[in-house]
């Protein structure tokens, strides 16, 4: 299984949304 | 050579070379911190972390990738068995020691959490990657590491109880712990173990959790850990954010709505942060992808990859390379890993735009490193990775490079052993 590490998730807002069942991706939340 | 320069700095990040080297105050960001239910999230041994002093000793880089991939074997071996994978080849995991003051996976971030009445505060690591909320408790019946804060002391707090061995909780431990729950004295134990053999053992208990003045939460089922050993470095436990419904994120689930983010810092003098619930940026510009089938059934955050992009030019690998394999996401594991053809590619590709800087040998688990102590800027490529639902993700140069030394800055990734992981 690959895996996305925390290394490649900097400066990235990273949403979990379980009940939705998925994550999401941003670039502007950390800036 | 107009064209040329504009697709350069589009596929390209320049940076100062100095940049690179890690800053050894802390740079706080105000970003999240005002935010509601939001938790500041430090890197447990940079300058911003209460963590980094004397009593515990940090690791070098060397000693986090080398317990990084101990933590990547571990999450192989429990989607392997969960998901009944036959491929599985146990022999091959590689099992470090637990060592007292060192760390578990050590690329983790630590939030600051408040237990018990009056409130301790407790830094705990927060994971993705697994359920169980604990802490050392007192009187540490067996054994404790060493820890940065006071130890909790049940006997102290007003709010806190055991949880019998008859209650239906107990028996829910099996599913978040993977063991199966034990009784002492008609007060029900837990039992935790993780991917380098630290553990933690001790009564299952209820207690008034804290996360802000305004997110407080009582009856909150977590472990008060009387034998504890392992890769823990100075944090007081960790914070289970995976799927089970033990885990953080379903027991709040009422208030947040089961859900959760966070920014990771770029550098270890940098903060970030750990929010509940929906925030106004966790809906407007995220770019949201399915939690993949292969994870259903199991507490892991599963992700659908279907390409990566390198300086602008998609990579040719088959997407059946990234299907057959599969994907998690995870807060714990530092270094993304790719099945071995995908990380082949994304290689020659990264070798191919940074042909201009000179080679060096590789670090640890990096074999892709440069000497850039001659330079005074760099150009690295961009990288993206493209997943499910039409959702593109570039990743900050901080995510592309690690950086042990100017005369070894290395290519951030590293490919599983088999196509199949």
């Amino acid at each position: 299984v690959g895996i996305f590490g925390n290394v490649q998730q900097r400066r990235l807002e990273v949403v979990y949304d379980v009940a939705g069942g998925r994550v999401g991706f941003g670039s502007a939340g950390c800036t | 050579p107009r064209e040329l320069e504009s697709e350069h700095l589009t596929h390209m990040h320049t940076l100062d070379v100095s940049s690179l080297i890690p800053s050894t105050t802390c740079s706080p960001s105000t970003k999240g911190s005002n935010k509601r239910a939001s938790l500041t999230v430090v890197d447990k041994h940079g300058p911003c972390s209460q963590l980094n002093h004397d009593k515990v000793k940090a690791p070098t880089m060397t000693e986090i990738l080398e317990q990084d991939q101990s933590r990547v074997n571990s999450i192989h071996a429990r989607l392997s068995k969960k998901l009944g994978l036959n491929g599985f080849h146990a022999s091959k995991a590689t099992t470090i020691p637990a060592k007292s003051g060192s760390t578990i996976g050590s690329g983790n971030y630590v939030v600051t959490i408040g237990l018990g009445t009056p409130k301790r505060d407790l830094t705990l690591m927060f994971d993705t990657g697994s359920d169980l909320t604990w802490t050392q408790c007192k009187p540490c019946l067996k054994s404790c590491y060493q820890q940065k804060e006071p130890t909790f002391d049940p006997s102290k707090s007003s709010t806190y109880s055991n949880i019998s061995c008859s209650s239906s909780v107990c028996s829910k431990l099996s599913s978040a712990t993977g063991n199966s729950p034990r009784c002492s004295s008609s007060t029900c134990v837990y039992a935790i173990q993780y991917g380098d053999q630290s553990f933690s053992v001790g009564f299952f208990s209820k207690e008034k959790l804290t996360l802000t003045s305004k997110d407080v939460f009582n009856n909150f089922l977590f472990g008060c850990g009387e034998n504890n050993q392992g890769l823990f470095s100075g944090a007081a436990g960790l914070l289970g954010l995976g799927r089970d419904p033990l885990s953080l994120i379903q027991q709040t689930g009422t208030k947040y709505n089961r859900v959760f983010s966070y920014c990771l810092p770029s550098t270890s003098s940098a903060t970030g942060h750990l929010t509940f619930g929906k925030t106004a940026s966790s809906s407007g510009a995220i770019k949201f992808t399915p939690l993949s089938k292969l994870t259903e059934g199991t507490s892991f955050y599963g992700l659908d990859i279907l390409g990566i992009t390198v300086g602008g030019k998609k990579l040719s690998i088959a997407t059946s390379v990234f299907s057959n394999a599969g994907a998690v996401i995870d807060s714990g594991t530092v270094i993304t890993r790719l099945p071995p053809d995908a990380y082949s590619a994304l290689k020659a590709a990264f070798k191919v735009a940074m042909k201009s800087y000179p080679l060096t040998s590789g670090y640890s688990l990096l074999d892709t490193c440069y000497d850039l102590s001659k330079y005074k800027t760099v150009s690295i490529p961009k990288i993206s990775f493209s997943f499910s639902g039409n959702v593109n993700v570039d990743l900050d140069v901080s995510g592309i490079i690690l950086v042990p030394k100017i005369s070894q800055v290395c290519l951030a990734f590293a490919g599983n052993s088999e196509d199949d992981s």
